[in-house]
C-alpha cells in the first residue's frame, strides 16, 4: 500500500522557477489529486519534479530538479513541490544505484569523467534515459557495493568510488534521536515507511502541521513521541510502526539544543537537572529505574541523555514541565510545577512612581530584552496609541512610556512581530503602594456569569 | 478537584495538549479568550500549533460524537505582567455560547472580594480517590482576608493574590486543576476572582488555598482583548 508520493521529497509553500525558460512536460490539468501527480511523473522518464497547486488542484510536471542550471526556488503559498529523492538526496539507500544527485569528485577529491566520454578512460558505459549517466555526477550502474564511483580526469587513476554515504550512516544518532533529521525512509526489517502527512495505511496522529518543531517530513523516521529510537508507520497493513535502523553518534551523550539547569527550568524544563523529588503535591515520585508502582519504558540505560536519576523530577518526553512518576498506585504521573522557572527577565536599570505615567526615562527594552518599536512606525504593529492619539504623553523614540495608565507600569509595542506589546525593564520605586477598591464597588454585570442552574427535585 | 461533587461550569475549559490530552484548566472570558496560568506552558512563545480547548462538555473523555463539546485550537499566548502567573490565550475562531458553554465575568479593577464570599473552583484535575474522575468537579469555599491568610502561611501572601479559608476535610484543587477559575457569586452572576495556581499539596485541610487575584490585571486583560 505504499504511496507514488513515497518517492518524492515535499518542500511546503515553494515553487521551482526556471530562469532560461517555461516548458512544461504537459499542459497543466486541474482537479488532479497530488498523488495522481505523482504517479504521472514517476511514469515519465524525464519527470524529476512536479509542483503541485492546491487553489486549482493541477501540477506541472517538470524535468528539473532546485539542483538543476538557471533553476530557483521561489516562495509561493499557493504551491508545493514535490521533487524525486533520488535526485536531491545528498546521501544513498541501498546499494546507491538509483542515486541520482549531482556530486562529481570522487573521495580522494579527483573530477569525475564525463560519462559519454571514453578518455581519458575507455569505458562500456553508455548513457541512455534510464541508467542516469548524466554529465559527469557519481552513479553507480554496476551496483558497485561501495555505492556510486566514477572513472576520473586522471589519467593514472582510472575509476574511484565518491565517498557518498549510506543515507543509514550520513547522520549519526545522538541521544535518542529526538533531532535526528536525516533521510532513512525504511525501518530495520527493510519496511518502507509511511508518509507522516498521509492517514493510510495506517491513522495515527503525527499530523505534520500539528508537530511543526518535529520535522515529520515525507517518510522519514523520526521520533515525536520520546520513543528509544527513530521510527515510522510501515506502509504494511499488518506492521503498524517499527523502528529504524540509524548509526549512532559515539561522541554525543547530550540534547545540544537543551540548557542544563539545577535549580530552575529553562523552556521545558528538558535540560532541569535538580534534585526536586516530589510532585506539586508533594507526592514523592518514583524512582526512575523502579517499575512499581508504574511500569514504563523511561529506564535510565535506555535515556542516557535525559537525567533519570533518582526520582528526580525530569522531563524526558517533552511535555510542559519536569514531572514524574508518583509514588502512588491511583496516579501514575504528575508535574512538579513547584519547581521555579529561570528568569529570563532582563537586568532592571531604573524605576517609576505611581503608575509611571510620569516616566520619561530612556530604557527602550520589554522585561524580556525586546526592543521596543517606535511610538510614530506602524511595524510591525499599527499602534492604537500613538503622538498623535495622546501627544502629551511624550511619545518620543521608542522610550518606555504609560500612555494609558496601565497600572503595571510602562510599557511598549515590541519590534517582534509576535508579541504586540509589553511591559519594560523598569521596577516600581519602593515604598509606592495602590489603592484596592473593597466591597461594594456598584459595577452592574451584564452578559456574563450566568449559567442553567438546573435543581434536581428531592420530591419523590 | 480533590473531594468537591460533580458540578456545571460552563467557562471552565480543558487545555489539551497535541495527543489530545488534558493539562490544565482555564476560565473563558471572551468568546475567543482564556484566562490561564503560566506554569501551564513552556514559555511566552511557545509553539502552540494542536494545542485545543475543549469547551461544552463535563466529560474529561467525552466521546467524539458528544454534540455539545467544542473544540478550538489556541492561535495566540500572551503572558501577564510579571508576577502574575497569568496567560491569556487567543483562539483561533470564537465559542458559540450556549447553556453548557458561557463567559463569566470579570470583576472590577484592584477590587477586593469581601470576606466570606462564597466562591468555587472547577477542574477535570486529580482527584486523589474522592471519585467522580471522569467528570467536571466542582468544590465550595468563602473567601478570608489576606491578613488572616498571612497567619498560617506567614507573610508570604502578597497583595496580588486572594485565599479561601480552610477546610476541616481535604478538599481542594490538584494536578490538572490549575488555570481554572476562582468563581465567586456577586448579586446573580459568577465573576473570575481567582486563578488556581499549584500550590504545596492538594486540598490541605486546615491551610487556606492560595490563589490569584484577578482583580490586579483587570485592566491587562481588557488591554489584550481591545489591542
Amino acid at each position: 500500500q505504499r504511496s507514488p508520493l513515497n518517492d518524492y521529497q515535499r518542500s511546503k509553500g515553494v515553487e521551482l522557477v526556471n530562469s532560461a525558460h517555461s516548458t512544461f512536460l504537459a499542459n497543466e490539468e486541474f482537479n488532479i489529486h497530488v498523488e495522481e501527480c505523482a504517479k504521472r511523473c514517476s511514469e515519465l522518464l524525464d519527470c524529476r519534479a512536479f509542483d503541485y497547486n492546491w487553489k486549482t488542484q493541477g501540477c506541472q510536471l517538470l524535468p528539473w530538479t532546485q539542483h538543476s542550471a538557471h533553476i530557483h526556488i521561489q516562495r509561493n503559498v499557493l504551491f508545493d513541490l514535490y521533487q524525486k529523492k533520488d535526485y536531491v538526496r545528498d546521501c544513498f539507500m541501498g546499494n546507491g544505484v538509483s542515486y541520482r544527485g549531482t556530486i562529481s569528485k570522487t573521495e580522494k577529491g579527483k573530477t569525475c569523467q564525463q560519462w559519454r566520454l571514453k578518455s581519458p578512460h575507455d569505458h562500456r558505459h553508455t548513457p541512455n534515459p534510464r541508467n542516469g549517466l548524466e554529465e559527469n555526477f557519481c552513479r553507480n550502474p554496476d551496483s558497485d557495493q561501495q555505492g556510486p564511483w566514477c572513472y576520473t580526469t586522471d589519467p593514472a587513476k582510472r575509476y574511484e568510488v565518491c565517498g557518498i554515504k549510506r543515507c543509514e550512516a550520513a547522520v549519526c544518532l545522538s541521544c535518542n534521536g529526538e533531532d535526528y533529521r536525516g533521510l532513512v525512509d525504511h525501518t530495520e526489517s527493510g519496511r518502507e515507511c509511511q508518509r507522516w502527512d498521509l492517514q493510510t495505511p495506517h491513522k495515527h496522529l503525527f499530523r505534520p502541521e500539528k508537530y511543526p518543531d518535529k520535522s515529520l517530513d515525507d517518510n522519514y523516521c523520526r521520533n515525536p513521541d520520546s520513543s528509544e529510537r527513530p521510527w515510522c508507520y510501515t506502509t504494511d497493513p499488518n506492521i503498524n510502526r517499527e523502528y529504524c535502523h540509524i548509526h549512532k553518534c559515539t561522541d554525543k551523550k547530550r540534547l545540544h539544543h537543551v540548557e542544563i539547569t539545577h535549580g530552575c527550568f529553562k523552556r521545558k524544563g528538558e535540560g532541569y537537572r535538580g534534585k526536586v523529588n516530589v510532585t506539586t503535591s508533594g507526592i514523592p515520585c518514583q524512582h526512575w529505574g523502579a517499575q512499581t508502582p508504574h511500569r514504563h519504558h523511561f529506564l535510565p540505560q535506555k535515556y542516557q541523555c535525559k537525567g533519570l536519576e533518582e526520582n528526580y523530577c525530569r522531563n524526558p518526553d517533552g511535555s510542559e514541565a519536569p514531572w514524574c512518576f508518583t509514588t502512588l498506585p491511583g496516579m501514575r504521573v504528575a508535574f512538579c510545577f513547584q519547581i521555579k522557572r529561570c528568569t529570563d527577565d532582563v537586568e532592571v536599570e531604573d524605576c517609576y512612581n505611581g503608575y509611571g505615567e510620569l516616566y520619561n526615562g530612556y530604557i527602550s527594552k520589554t522585561r524580556k530584552g525586546i526592543t521596543c518599536q517606535k511610538w510614530s512606525e506602524q511595524l510591525p504593529h499599527k499602534p492604537h496609541i500613538s503622538p498623535v492619539t495622546h501627544p502629551s504623553a511624550g511619545l518620543e523614540e521608542n522610550y518606555c512610556r504609560n500612555p494609558d495608565r496601565d497600572s503595571h507600569g510602562p510599557w511598549c509595542y515590541t519590534m517582534d512581530p509576535k508579541t504586540q506589546f509589553d511591559y519594560c525593564a523598569i521596577k516600581p520605586c519602593a515604598g509606592d503602594s495602590k489603592p484596592f477598591a473593597i466591597g461594594d464597588t456598584g459595577v452592574i454585570f451584564d452578559e456574563c456569569g450566568k449559567r442553567d442552574n438546573r435543581v434536581i427535585s428531592k420530591a419523590r | 478537584i480533590v473531594g468537591g461533587h460533580p458540578g456545571n461550569s460552563p467557562w471552565t475549559v480543558s487545555l489539551r495538549n497535541r495527543e489530545g490530552v488534558h493539562f490544565c484548566g482555564g476560565s473563558l472570558v471572551n468568546e475567543q479568550w482564556v484566562i490561564s496560568t503560566r506554569q501551564c506552558f513552556s514559555s511566552c512563545d511557545a509553539d502552540l500549533s494542536g494545542y485545543e480547548v475543549w469547551l461544552g462538555t463535563l466529560f474529561k473523555n467525552p466521546t467524539s460524537s458528544d454534540p455539545e463539546k467544542q473544540v478550538i485550537s489556541i492561535s495566540k499566548i500572551v503572558c501577564g505582567p510579571s508576577e502574575s502567573h497569568l496567560v491569556m490565550l487567543k483562539l483561533e475562531r470564537p465559542a458559540l455560547l450556549n447553556s453548557r458553554v458561557a463567559i463569566i465575568c470579570l470583576p472590577p479593577e484592584r477590587y477586593i472580594v469581601p470576606e466570606d464570599t462564597e466562591c468555587e473552583i472547577a477542574g477535570w484535575g486529580e482527584t486523589r480517590g474522592t471519585g467522580n474522575e471522569n467528570v467536571l468537579k466542582v468544590a465550595m469555599f468563602s473567601i478570608i482576608s489576606n491578613d488572616e491568610c498571612n497567619i498560617v502561611h506567614k507573610g508570604r501572601v502578597k497583595e496580588n493574590e486572594i485565599c479561601t479559608k480552610a477546610m476541616a476535610v481535604e478538599v481542594g484543587a490538584c494536578e490538572g486543576d490549575y488555570g481554572g477559575p476562582l468563581a465567586c457569586l456577586t448579586l446573580d452572576c459568577w465573576v473570575l476572582e481567582g486563578v488556581i495556581i499549584p500550590g504545596r499539596g492538594c486540598g490541605r485541610k486546615g491551610q487556606p488555598a492560595i490563589f490569584i487575584r484577578v482583580s490586579v490585571y483587570v485592566d491587562w486583560i481588557n488591554k489584550v482583548m481591545k489591542m
